[in-house]
């Protein structure tokens, strides 16, 4: 099973074509997953980056002054919690009369 | 069906949410959304009936419910010979093709309760269906829900394994034959975007294909996607406009005016090339070349910046919303006959 802990989901946000480029760039790169595609500038662009990608995507981000914050701070906690929704959910679901 | 959990996520086998590989499936095999599709098809047996247009790569039946008020003959497996004689104008409607997008299969699940309960009620609906079918496919790409459930959340191509590589699937919306194989997708099995070896290389999509073809009379197709909160027509493989593109930009106007009155949810539209990014091989840009001019794709809400995992409790919202989106469509297809 494919965990996603520490994996975080990074919201972009490219301010000319310069950056646009660069972005595409970057979906390009093994392991992105690309979640919101690279449309135009001012558009946001969302990214899950796997954890031991996340220093050197920031650094190629910082150095290009990309902006940029994190939508999910730890993907394998948000999956967690829709898990365990999930299993309560069933649980509690009723047979039919 | 009233009593099934709309406003939460369902596996396609409740019972087997045990993590490993998948089985491979008898054909048809019962299980829980499959068995919801049984449920609604037993409750309203002179409207709504099944069609198998197919197999997935793992077995999985493809399955989709015909909304009719024709004459029907149960149980229906679909074949290619089937179909003779000319069918009614219809509808197609499909939610998921990208397994990960779990609130579009669940959008789908309540559509089908939706049709069901405002037939007969909705004056609008009824006299829709009253000329028209809706075909509604909710699990389009079951091999990748399944490992979705059981595997990797984030899975979004099919299952079906690269001869050569240990990267596994194919896009499902880069493998139809409108502009395959040009930018907008990718060569390569390891990515997200892999177009696969040919067009309609995936039985996932090939059964939809041959279904359309066979069919012969659909005047509207939605392919319904998550999450970006966009309607999309064609092209995405050529910034070309398409022909009817007047057209389409302004019912695209008016169903997200529609969908924005409940909830206010904003949506942008235009074509896929303008509006997302150029994206060649996609079901939408092959539906028009079928002639089927009114072809959209949804990308459904993002309400709570948490993409593809919408907590649950955003279900129903959404489907509710796009609902709205979808009749506005459907019903500008029933009143302009082409």
């Amino acid at each position: 099973k494919d965990t996603f802990v520490g994996d975080k989901v990074l919201r972009i946000i490219p301010k000319n074509e310069a950056q646009l480029s660069l972005l595409k760039e970057m979906e390009e790169m093994p392991e992105m997953d690309i979640w919101r595609g690279v449309t135009g500038v001012g558009i946001p662009v969302d990214i899950r980056v796997p954890f031991h990608q996340l220093s050197s995507v920031k650094i190629h981000l910082q150095e290009h002054d990309i902006e940029h914050s994190t939508m999910i701070e730890d993907l394998q906690v948000l999956l967690d919690e829709e898990q365990q929704e999930m299993e309560s959910s069933a649980r509690f679901a009723q047979p039919r009369n | 069906t009233d009593s099934f959990d709309y406003a939460n996520y369902h596996t396609l086998d409740e019972v087997g949410t045990q993590f490993g590989n998948a089985p491979r499936l008898k054909p048809l095999s019962q299980t829980q959304i499959y068995r919801f599709q049984d449920m609604l098809v037993a409750e309203n047996p002179s409207l709504v009936s099944k069609i198998v247009i197919g197999q997935s790569y793992q077995g999985r039946a493809l399955n989709v419910l015909k909304v009719s008020k024709a004459p029907i003959l149960r149980p229906i497996v679909f074949s290619l010979f089937s179909t003779g004689g000319t069918n009614r104008p219809a509808i197609w409607i499909d939610t998921g093709i990208h397994s990960r997008e779990w609130v579009t299969q669940a959008s789908g699940t309540w559509f089908a309760k939706k049709i069901v309960t405002d037939y007969g009620r909705d004056p609008a609906l009824t006299a829709i269906l009253d000329k028209m079918d809706i075909f509604l496919e909710i699990v389009t790409n079951p091999d990748g829900f399944y490992y979705t459930h059981n595997s990797n959340r984030m899975w979004r191509k099919t299952r079906k394994p690269t001869p050569g590589s240990s990267c596994v699937g194919v896009d499902p919306n880069r493998n139809w034959d409108a502009g395959f194989g040009e930018p907008g997708a990718s060569s390569s099995p390891c990515s997200e975007t892999y177009r696969g070896p040919t067009a309609h290389s995936e039985t996932e999509v090939k059964s939809i294909v041959d279904f359309v073809k066979a069919h012969g009379n659909i005047k509207a197709f939605l392919s319904i996607h998550s999450y970006s909160q966009m309607l999309l027509y064609p092209y995405g493989y050529t910034s070309s406009p398409a022909k009817d593109q007047a057209d389409l930009h302004n019912l695209a106007k008016k169903a997200v005016s529609e969908l924005a009155s409940l909830y206010g949810t904003y949506y942008t539209y235009g074509s896929v090339i303008n509006t997302i990014y150029q994206a060649s091989g996609i079901t939408i840009d092959w539906t028009y070349k079928q002639g089927i001019k009114y072809s959209y794709t949804f990308e459904l809400r993002d309400t709570g910046r948490y993409g593809f995992i919408l907590p649950a409790n955003q279900i129903l919202p959404t489907a509710r919303e796009t609902w709205l989106a979808l009749m506005a469509i459907m019903n500008h297809t029933f009143q302009n006959p082409y």
